[in-house]
């Protein structure tokens, strides 16, 4: 994996050969973990660093919207770091030594295959609808948050689609099976693009969450440190403050489910390039994200509960 | 492969609540297959909506008609995918560092 291009954006079928010599060059660091299936039965996996047994853990997912290739690419970048920092760097040695970290890069890998192959821009699974020729269903507003509420659509055809149920998808099903058999996962990040954005819940509703104090001067702190690195700006806040009312979203559901140390990023831009952000920012954007997700994991680490 | 040629990603900037409700209502005309890459929903939040060539005149017309502000953020999306793809097919050729 020295060899692996991290500048450049890769397909699916890279980015799982990737995963294979990462877990074959770290034997005892990495395993992977095969969660599900995507509708198109491809596999959903997830990368599991750790350094020891019967460790509470701390998820980190990239590209559940499949057009945010930025999104995908700096988790190959992520896995890369954690194995390079172990061992090396105090701090994150520090809470590998505490917790696992689980990794899903490509959490729509239908998604994902088919901005490769059709449409650049698709962002919801691959999914029919019956009685409607529109596919797919927006993974975001597809969890068991306030589902069907406001901000979400019931409409097939749009791109928030909520889908017909809760956890109808078979790639959030598989996180919600995973993350209640697991039992012991303290923080959970769901990583998107584009707006430059840290945010935790709730979506659904107004009513902040009972650890907002905490979240938002957490959230603070990491966007502080995010900052340090090229001085990007990020705005942070919960969902339905910051960004918009979104029911059935990804972190409300974790929240819900007693995870305290939940939150989702946006990546760059603010709307220079949108989707379709150059390769020369994957790097930046990763290197910046990392200093934040640090920030957030050293916090858990210190705080387990 | 869908192609994008023509169309384009506009950054709307709505000025108070009556334009983000008009802009709402924008967005859920599915005859415009418009793609919304961020919501309408509060003054100080731009708006982004890809909009297919197809649709242009209708959705210029919109925001003209109602004097919402606007300008085009990606003027022929088409062009950056393939500079994108093209970016992506020449690496593959580059040999790999030792």
């Amino acid at each position: 994996t020295d060899n692996f291009d991290y500048a450049q954006y890769h397909t699916l079928d890279e980015i799982n050969a990737f995963m294979d010599m990462l877990v074959a060059e770290n034997p005892n660091l990495v395993t992977k973990l095969r969660i599900g299936s995507s509708y198109e039965q491809r596999p959903l996996y997830v990368l599991k660093f750790s350094s020891g047994p019967n460790r509470p853990g701390f998820w980190i997912d990239t590209g559940i919207h499949s057009r945010e290739w930025v999104t995908q690419a700096a988790g190959i970048w992520f896995a890369k770091k954690i194995v390079i920092d172990y061992g090396r760097n105090q701090a994150f040695t520090a809470i590998l030594n505490k917790m696992d970290i689980l990794l899903e890069i490509v959490t729509n890998p239908d998604g994902y295959h088919y901005t490769h192959t059709t449409n650049r821009m698709w962002r919801k699974t691959r999914k029919p609808n019956p009685g409607s020729s529109c596919v797919g269903v927006d993974p975001n507003r597809n969890w068991d948050a306030g589902f069907g509420g406001p901000g979400a659509s019931s409409n097939p055809c749009m791109e928030t689609y909520r889908g017909p149920s809760a956890h109808s998808e078979s790639e959030v099903k598989s996180i919600v099976d995973y993350v209640k058999s697991h039992g012991n996962i303290k923080g959970f990040i769901s990583i998107h693009s584009y707006s430059q954005m840290l945010m935790y819940p709730y979506g659904y509703t107004k009513t902040p969450v009972p650890n907002q104090p905490e979240l938002h001067d957490l959230a603070r702190r990491a966007i502080a440190n995010l900052a340090s690195l090229y001085g990007t700006k990020y705005t942070y806040g919960s969902i339905i403050t910051t960004i918009y009312q979104a029911s059935g979203g990804t972190i409300d559901w974790t929240y819900d489910q007693g995870i305290k140390y939940s939150y989702t990023f946006e990546l760059r831009d603010t709307g220079r390039y949108g989707f379709l952000l150059p390769a020369n920012q994957i790097i930046p954007t990763a290197q910046e994200t990392w200093l934040g997700l640090m920030t957030i994991m050293q916090h858990t680490k210190d705080n387990l509960y | 492969l869908k192609a994008f040629e023509g169309d384009k990603v506009l950054r709307i900037l709505a000025k108070n609540e009556d334009q983000i409700s008009l802009l709402q209502d924008l967005t859920e005309m599915d005859q415009l297959q418009l793609d919304i890459w961020k919501e309408p929903t509060h003054p100080t939040l731009p708006v982004d909506i890809h909009v297919p060539f197809e649709s242009l005149q209708s959705v210029k017309a919109f925001l003209e008609a109602n004097e919402i502000e606007h300008y085009i953020m990606i003027n022929d999306l088409q062009a950056l995918i393939d500079e994108e793809r093209h970016e992506m097919q020449s690496t593959r050729f580059i040999e790999p560092r030792n």
